[in-house]
């Protein structure tokens, strides 16, 4: 891995390659999990960053669940190589990993990526099929049991944001779920999107405040001035709701309600000049900066057991 | 694979909530293939929207009709898609090699 070009985007097979390459090299850190398969059977895999210890305290990651994010997806490779260079070197890091296991899932929607690379660069959605409609896939960030179906969601299967027909009816998604519960001991949550540099925490389908608005408020602030202090990049911050528009069935909002008080989502990179096709040159400014703010949340999971 | 020839993307600036409203209408016109990058939200946040070729005079005339300002975000998603596409060419003809 250490050749791999983190500088230009991948198919999934590159991404998959790279994953079983990164297991090789590091055994005793980092294994791989499949966790389901996608509606069109690919496999759906989670890199599991762990020091030992037996169900321990844990921080999700995922990246790209919206397909046509290729920056996320791009980022999340460089997380996973910046996680095994960073263990035993970095301090931080490694107290991190030496007390909390990591789960890091690259390619949240497999076969909405593998369709992004072949068909169509726009694609957003999973690839699953709606019975009576001529139209395609499901929004998985609407499609989670929370506020399901409410405002900020669409009913119509040809739009983007169409929630599905019932909650966890995406596979990509009821794999998530289930792997969530079956662990019982997940501590923070975030999940990955593109563009419009924010750092999002619960709620999106209500404007009910979160009981745990006010830490979150402190969290989110400090990761966005951590990210700010690489290259200046300015995130606006706040509750799903508050920040950009009401959007119900989404990721963070069920990981919240399922008791996971660190849950935010990340909207990265964009200048406003490319939006989704955001030149690869900026994949890696994007992950450096990204990741001083994940670690600052990170760091504050493992300081505030709860 | 399908083709994004001519597709533009706009950067609309929606000064009041009427324009936001105004805006939000665009959503609900189906036949205008309309395909919202980053939607309305509030007033004074951007709103990107990637329009096909044959709906951008109908949007862009919508627009100014009701006053509401736009930039042109991306003058050409294909062309950008196709450097997009070079560039993974050539790494991978390099890695080969």
């Amino acid at each position: 891995t250490d050749t791999f070009n983190y500088a230009t985007y991948h198919t999934l097979e590159e991404i998959y390659d790279f994953i079983d390459q990164l297991v090789a090299e590091h055994p005793q850190l980092v294994s791989k999990i499949q966790i389901g398969n996608t509606y069109e059977g690919r496999p759906i895999y989670v890199l599991k960053f762990s020091t030992g210890g037996n169900n321990r305290p844990a921080i999700w990651i995922d990246t790209g669940i919206h397909s046509r994010e290729w920056v996320t997806q791009a980022s999340g490779v460089w997380f996973a190589k910046k996680i095994t260079e960073d263990y035993g070197q970095d301090p931080t890091v490694t107290s991190i990993l030496d007390n909390l296991d990591v789960f890091l899932e690259i390619v949240t929607n497999p076969d909405g990526f593998a369709f992004t690379h072949s068909q169509n660069r726009m694609w957003r959605k999973t690839r699953s099929r709606t019975s009576g409609s001529f139209c395609i896939g499901v929004d998985p960030n609407r499609n989670w049991d929370a506020g399901f179906g409410k405002a900020g969601a669409s009913s119509n299967p040809c739009s983007d944001t169409y929630h599905g027909k019932t909650a966890n009816s995406e596979v990509e998604v009821k794999s998530i779920v289930d792997f969530v519960k079956n662990h019982g001991n997940i501590k923070a949550f975030i999940s990955i999107h593109s563009y419009s540099q924010l750092l999002l925490y619960p709620y999106g389908y209500t404007s009910e405040p979160a009981p745990d608005q006010k830490e979150l408020h402190q969290v989110a602030k400090s990761a966005v001035t951590a990210l700010a202090s690489l290259y200046g990049t300015k995130y606006q911050y706040g509750s799903i709701i508050d920040t950009i528009y009401q959007a119900s069935g989404s990721t963070v909002d069920w990981t919240y309600n399922q008791g996971i008080k660190y849950s935010f989502t990340f909207e990265l990179r964009d200048t406003g000049r490319y939006g989704f096709l955001l030149p690869a040159s900026q994949i890696i400014p994007t992950a450096q900066e990204t990741w001083l703010a994940l670690l600052t949340i990170m760091e504050h999971t493992q300081t505030h057991p709860y | 694979s399908e083709d994004f020839v001519g597709h533009q993307v706009l950067r609309i600036s929606a000064a009041n909530e009427a324009q936001v409203q105004k805006v939000a209408e665009l959503q609900d016109l189906e036949h205008l293939q309309l395909d919202f990058w980053r939607g309305p939200a509030r007033p004074g946040s951007p709103i990107d929207v990637r329009v096909p070729f044959p709906s951008i005079q109908a949007v862009k005339i919508f627009l100014e009709a009701h006053g509401i300002g736009y930039e042109i975000m991306i003058e050409d998603v294909q062309t950008l898609l196709d450097e997009e596409q070079e560039q993974m060419s050539a790494f991978r003809a390099r890695a080969t090699s």
